[in-house]
């Protein structure tokens, strides 16, 4: 859907 | 987290320690670009500026701060030490990073996940950093000859990218929902850049020399 996931990645 | 985040988060910090390593105990910063730790400092500063908006994890927050201080450590020292700021080879270091800059900030407003300010800088710092190396590398190849510290930092900051690769590989297919294309296209290109140079790492490593790269 086009939501960006929180950036869990450094 | 799985195993090859954290081994790519690992390699990541070695390689940085490898850095501080080589220009606190020669006093020289010989064989590395300025203009690449600069870059490396905008990415990270672009990068985690949800640091005080998103809290993922300590070790995600406490990770977050060491990239930020340890770049901008390395540029206090290449600019203002007074010994090693003089080992800087301003003659090798001549890429033109400011249009790397200006071109992935230009992509960044153009192709990001979501038009608002964290989001165009988080694309930003990913396009950057997929490039930032590339001062570096073309520092090594004007020099030629590449001292031990040096080529072991270019080959910790190629695996960290090879194993983030994994990563995303592993999450792919243990995540329902896991797709990243940003990241994802703009980690193997910028693995790819480090293809040439573990060629020559390896065949130096096999024949126990000196590690060269062709002019």
């Amino acid at each position: 859907d086009g939501q960006p996931e929180t950036h869990d990645e450094l | 987290m799985n195993i090859f985040r954290l081994a790519g988060d690992m390699t990541h910090l070695l390689s940085i320690i490898v850095l501080l390593l080589k220009i606190y105990a020669t006093k020289s910063c010989s064989g590395v670009s300025r203009k690449t730790q600069e870059l490396y400092a905008i990415v990270f500063l672009a990068r985690y500026l949800d640091l005080f908006t998103d809290f993922i994890s300590v070790y995600n927050s406490f990770m977050k701060v060491v990239f930020i201080a340890s770049s901008l450590a390395i540029v206090w020292c290449m600019r203002v030490h007074p010994m090693v700021r003089r080992s800087y080879d301003k003659e090798l270091d001549t890429f033109r990073h400011y249009f790397l800059i200006a071109a992935c900030f230009l992509l960044a407003l153009v192709l990001h996940e979501k038009f608002t300010f964290q989001e165009v800088f988080w694309a930003f710092s990913i396009y950057l950093e997929a490039v930032a190396i590339l001062p570096q590398l073309v520092l090594l190849q004007r020099s030629g000859n590449v001292d031990n510290l040096t080529g072991q930092y270019v080959f910790f900051l190629g695996a960290y990218r090879g194993f983030y690769i994994l990563n995303w590989i592993y999450r792919y297919l243990t995540e329902p929902r896991f797709t990243r294309w940003i990241a994802c296209v703009s980690g193997v290109v910028q693995t790819a850049l480090y293809a040439d140079f573990f060629y020559y790492y390896f065949i130096s490593w096999k024949n126990n020399s000196k590690l060269k790269l062709p002019a």
